[in-house]
C-alpha cells in the first residue's frame, strides 16, 4: 500500500544532471590533466575524395570523431555505436561513477545524398534515422 | 568561417592512409551509397533531369529543417520544385517528403511517326528503368516533357496532350494503349508539363519486360493530330536543360530499425 502522507518527495537518485552544467566526473577529468575525450568534427569534402562528378549533392561531409582520453575503454568485439548506448545505460545507473558517452546519439537527424547511378540516372537517396557518430568512451 | 573550414580539411589530408579508407568506407555507408566510385568521365553540363533533382534536393534539405511542405495539384499530379520557367513551385507534400528515394530516368529511345506520315502523330518514348531499388515501392511516377512556344501558333487554342503507357506491340498492327494521363494546356503556354505515369512504373517495376515505353499524342478541339515537335514540345534533340525525363517517387518496406554497422 503506498503511504500517503509522505512528508517530502525523496529525490529521484536517478535524475540526470543538467547537460549544460559539467558534471562531477568532468571537473575531475580536467584536474588530473588528462585530456578528457571529445566530440571533433571532421569535414570532408568530396571533392576531396574525388567524388565531385558523382555525388552532386551534399558537397562534403561533417564527420565526427572523438579524441581524448576514455574512461571506460572496451575491446574491439563492440562497435562504438553499440558501445556509447550501452555507457549510456550504465550512466543512468551509477551517474557519479561511469561518465556518460560524449557522443551518444541524442538526435536523430535525416541525411540525403544525391548521386549519378552508372547507367547516368540521377538518385536522390533519403536517410531518416541516422545516428551521430559516437567514440564509446 | 571559411578559414576554419580550410583548415578542418587539411586535417582530412593529414590523415593517414588507412584512416582515410575508414572514413570513406564510413561516409559510403552512411549516405548509402553503393560502393567505390568508378570514375566518372566529367560529365557535361547537367541536363534536365539532375537540374530537377538538384532542386529538389534542396527542397527536401530544407524541409528537414522546417517541416512538410509540397502538396498535390487539383489533378492530383505531384509538382515539385521545377528547374526552370516554373508558373508554381508549391511546398513539398507527402509523395516527396515520405520518399526514400527517388529516381530520374533519362529516355533510351525516342520513336515518332511526324508531319511525313499519315495521321495520328504520335511520339514514344522509352526509359532503362533496371537499376530500380530493390524492396522499395513506386509511390508516384511523373513524366515531365518541356512545352516551347512555335510560330504559326495560335496562342488561345487549345491543345489536348494524352499520354498512354504501350502494352502489347502487335506485328503490322498498332499496339495496345492504356491511357495514364491527359492534359489540355494552350498552345501559347510554354513550360515543363508533368503527367502521372505512376500505374505503368508500377506495371515496369513488377513485369521489367512489359517495359514497352509510353506514347503521347496532340490533338486539337476538333479532335485533329498535330505532331508534337509542331506544337513545341522538346525531345531529346532539344537544348539540354529542356529534354524530357522521368522521375519516380519510392518507398522503402518498413524495416524495424538500421541494423548496428
Amino acid at each position: 500500500a503506498v503511504r500517503h502522507n509522505s512528508p517530502r518527495k525523496k529525490k529521484n537518485k536517478y535524475d540526470l544532471p543538467h547537460p549544460n552544467r559539467p558534471g562531477i566526473f568532468d571537473q575531475h577529468h580536467a584536474n588530473s590533466g588528462r585530456q578528457a575525450c571529445k566530440k571533433h568534427e571532421l569535414y570532408v569534402s568530396f571533392s576531396d575524395l574525388g567524388w565531385k562528378d558523382w555525388v552532386l549533392a551534399p558537397p562534403g561531409y561533417s564527420a565526427y570523431y572523438c579524441d581524448g582520453e576514455c574512461d571506460y575503454p572496451l575491446g574491439s568485439c563492440m562497435n562504438a555505436t553499440n558501445h556509447a548506448m550501452i555507457q549510456l545505460v550504465v550512466h543512468l545507473i551509477k551517474p557519479d561513477e561511469v561518465p556518460k558517452a560524449c557522443c551518444a546519439p541524442t538526435k536523430l537527424s535525416p541525411i540525403s545524398v544525391l548521386f549519378y547511378d552508372d547507367n547516368n540516372n540521377v538518385i536522390l537517396k533519403k536517410h531518416r534515422n541516422m545516428v551521430v557518430k559516437t567514440c564509446g568512451c | 568561417c571559411v578559414c576554419g573550414q580550410k583548415e578542418v580539411q587539411s586535417s582530412f589530408r593529414k590523415l593517414s592512409g588507412r584512416e582515410k579508407k575508414e572514413m570513406q568506407r564510413e561516409i559510403l555507408s552512411i549516405l548509402g551509397l553503393p560502393g567505390r566510385p568508378r570514375p566518372h568521365p566529367p560529365l557535361r553540363p547537367p541536363s534536365s533531369a539532375p537540374l530537377f533533382m538538384l532542386d529538389l534536393y534542396h527542397a527536401v534539405s530544407a524541409e528537414g529543417d522546417e517541416g512538410p511542405g509540397l502538396g498535390l495539384n487539383q489533378e492530383g499530379v505531384i509538382h515539385a520544385a521545377l528547374p526552370t520557367l516554373s508558373t508554381h513551385t508549391p511546398p513539398l507534400g507527402t509523395v516527396v517528403s515520405e520518399a526514400d528515394t527517388v529516381m530520374s530516368f533519362v529516355n533510351l529511345v525516342e520513336h515518332e511517326r511526324d508531319l511525313l506520315q499519315p495521321r495520328p502523330y504520335w511520339k514514344e518514348f522509352r526509359f532503362d528503368l533496371t537499376p530500380l531499388p530493390q524492396g522499395e515501392t513506386v509511390t508516384a511516377a511523373e513524366f515531365r516533357i518541356y512545352k516551347t512556344l512555335t510560330m504559326g501558333q495560335r496562342a488561345n487554342r487549345t491543345l489536348h496532350i494524352s499520354v498512354y503507357e504501350i502494352q502489347r506491340e502487335k506485328r503490322h498492327r498498332e499496339p495496345e494503349l492504356v491511357l495514364l494521363d491527359m492534359q489540355s494546356v494552350p498552345a501559347g503556354q510554354e513550360g515543363w508539363l508533368a503527367f502521372d505515369v505512376t500505374s505503368a512504373s508500377n506495371h515496369w517495376l513488377l513485369h521489367p519486360r512489359s517495359n514497352l515505353g509510353i506514347r503521347l499524342y496532340v490533338e486539337t478541339e476538333e479532335d485533329r493530330s498535330l505532331s508534337a515537335g509542331w506544337v513545341g514540345l522538346i525531345g531529346r534533340r532539344g537544348p539540354r536543360s529542356k529534354q524530357p525525363f522521368m522521375v519516380t517517387f519510392f518507398r522503402a518496406s518498413q524495416a524495424p530499425c538500421r541494423p548496428p554497422r
